[in-house]
């Protein structure tokens, strides 16, 4: 390529592809190649292998823009420290409490889970067998008022002195203002009780979902101020794309990348390797 | 906003006193972005594109008297007619029970839509037995019991096979069905990912010793892309009937139903529209179609 020369129209559409079809969006993929071309266009000279290293810093810069930081580091910062999980049904909250209560525990740090989840079937028993499998305790709910449940589990939270608390609420749509009222009322409750908490409100998104996952973001958001994220399912072939675009919306730490159904399948989130595969 | 890139499409060629082909298809460059905007595949958008182009410049749009409104035309009932007819209903056993069998990745719906269908069943005079094939998720079985209970049927799970094998479970489940008249045996398997292999093999199985009537494709609503990854996998190894879309009671456009009937060809017969067991639709490609283009 000469300077200020361009690519040719197949070669983005091919780029446009990529970007599209990890779930990255229309609009964002836009900016993205927008910005890619500018870049283009400075450089001297430009050889066809070198344009997927430029994109891939085009992305990784779009992911690292907001705040980031480790959980493993901030729960030792509060005792104890309060983690409250949302997100729309099926995306693996119950699941990645087990894993990170798991990892928790590995750390040497006492850990609580709240069965929160009082409206679907099974929800406490499926949270029971995780606790079990990763070795701590749990209030269990009896049903009813999830507000009511969690009144208690921070009145033992806190006279156990646990270190941190996993709090599974259930699943709810952010469509539904009721359910969104409940978790409002769910953060109060914990707020009264223990000063500054809850210390994280974790969203958690399916890798699989599409640009829904950007609304869900959105309202999540509005109804309590968002700590971070977690991202399943990604062991399958979805890329996550959405992330970058809810990265540019909300500015929060993806704290973790669910990669499987077990205790260990969690892994910090990597904005490089999570680039790479979006490039694949 | 995606309703509004749609409906600026056809303000531009509704606004002028005739149009040339180059009008009709930058029409459809806003129409093909406000359908990958939906989740619709990238691949599925292009060959939509391309049919809706060619039938936009070979109908009388370019002379009509009012050329938006006949491509809005043209593209609807172009994407109505991709999505399927009417309705394709559940098929049954000539000798009962009729076997169907949910299938799909990991939290799209399965266990509810096994319990909303067995509801449905229920309404219509029929005897469903929930089968709980599903032996890897903590409490799965312990789940689908609890629809059972509040539906007032039967559950046969790994408990009453005395087998931890999904394959035997739902072998034995059609015996206990027989034994016990009920007529529609209704099995719950673990969700799966399309490219975990052993997983894939135990569908197989299951479908090669039972013969179900009808396996259903349960696919979460708010898939992107990747619904067509998942889709072509499953009918490739299964050769499912149908497909049932989940969670469309939250706002995602629904891309992925035409993504996952234009790769599969096979129909979207159900709408998954809320965690309640009453809350199943019917299919209709009108309404969807509406909903896809905002
Ligand atoms: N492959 C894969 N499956 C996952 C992952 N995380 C969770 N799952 C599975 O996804 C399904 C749903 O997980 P849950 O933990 O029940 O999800 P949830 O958000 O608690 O669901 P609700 O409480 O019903 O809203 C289960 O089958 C999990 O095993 C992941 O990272 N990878
Ligand atoms: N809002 C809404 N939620 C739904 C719908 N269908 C299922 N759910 C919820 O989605 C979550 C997952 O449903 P399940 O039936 O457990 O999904 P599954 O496919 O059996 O999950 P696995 O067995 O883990 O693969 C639960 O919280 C359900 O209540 C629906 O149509 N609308
Ligand atoms: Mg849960
Ligand atoms: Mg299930």
């Amino acid at each position: 390529f000469r300077p200020g020369a361009t690519l040719d129209a197949s070669t983005w559409e091919s780029l446009e592809e990529i970007l599209i079809t990890a779930d990255i969006g229309v609009s964002t993929s836009h900016l993205i190649l927008d910005k890619l071309k500018k870049r283009i266009q400075k450089e001297k000279s430009v050889q066809p292998h070198e344009i997927r290293n430029l994109l891939e810093d085009e992305l990784i810069a779009l992911l690292s823009g907001g705040i980031s930081g480790q959980l493993d580091d901030r729960v030792v910062r509060n005792k104890p420290y309060v983690i409250l999980m949302v997100g729309v049904n099926g995306t693996g909250k119950t699941t990645t409490i087990g894993k990170l209560a798991g990892r928790f525990s590995d750390q040497g740090l006492k850990v609580l889970m709240v069965a929160a989840d009082t409206f679907r079937a099974a929800a406490s028993d499926q949270l029971g067998i995780w606790a079990d499998r990763a070795s701590v305790e749990i209030v269990h709910s009896k049903g009813g008022d999830p507000s009511a449940l969690i009144f208690d589990a921070m009145d033992r939270a806190k006279s156990r002195v646990f270190d941190v608390v996993l709090v599974d609420t259930a699943g709810r749509m952010h469509t539904k203002v009721n359910l969104m009222e409940e978790l409002k009322k769910m953060r109060r409750v914990i707020e009264k009780q223990i000063v500054g908490a809850p210390h994280e409100t974790i969203l958690v998104l399916d890798g699989t979902t599409g640009q829904n996952a950007a609304a869900q973001a959105k309202q999540f958001a509005k109804a309590c101020p968002l700590t971070g994220l977690i991202v399943t399912k990604l062991d399958g072939t979805a890329k996550g794309g959405v992330l970058v675009s809810i990265q540019q919306d909300l500015g929060v730490p993806i704290y973790y990348v669910g990669v499987g159904e077990s205790l260990d399948d969690l892994i910090p989130f990597n904005a490089e390797d999570f680039v790479k595969a979006v490039t694949e | 906003d995606l309703s509004n890139k749609f409906t600026l499409a056809f303000k531009k060629l509704a606004g002028r006193s005739s149009i040339n082909e180059k009008n009709i298809t930058d029409a459809l460059r806003d129409i093909r972005l406000a359908l990958l905007e939906a989740d619709v595949h990238f691949s599925v958008v292009k060959s939509f594109i391309d049919k809706a182009t060619e039938k936009a410049l070979g109908q009388e749009v370019l002379r009509s008297v009012s050329p938006g409104e006949q491509l809005v035309k043209i593209v609807h009932d172009e994407l109505i007619e991709t999505l399927g007819g009417e309705h394709a209903p559940l098929q049954h056993a000539a000798i009962p029970p009729t076997v169907i069998m949910m299938v799909g990745l990991q939290g799209s719906g399965k266990t509810t839509l096994t319990g909303k269908l067995a509801h449905q069943l229920i309404k219509k005079g029929r005897k469903p037995l929930l089968v709980a094939a599903d032996v890897y998720r903590p409490a799965a079985a312990e789940q689908l019991k609890t629809l059972g209970r509040q539906l007032e049927i039967p559950t046969f799970s790994a408990e009453e096979a005395g087998s931890q094998d999904p394959v035997k479970i739902c072998f034995d489940s059609i015996t206990y069905a027989r034994q016990h008249g009920r007529d529609v045996a209704l099995l719950d398997t673990a969700g799966r990912l399309h490219i975990d292999d052993d997983l894939m093999k135990e569908l197989e199985t299951i479908k090669a010793k039972i013969k179900p009537q009808e396996i259903l494709f349960v696919a979460d609503g708010m898939t992107g892309q990747d619904a067509v990854n998942t889709a072509k996998e499953f009918v490739g190894r299964l050769d499912f009937h149908g497909v049932v879309l989940t969670k469309m009671d939250g706002d995602a456009r629904g891309g992925a139903a035409l993504s996952i009937r234009s790769i599969t060809g096979k129909p979207i017969k159900y709408l998954g529209t809320g965690e309640k067991l009453d809350l199943l639709e019917e299919f209709h490609p009108e309404r969807m179609a509406s909903r896809i283009l905002g």
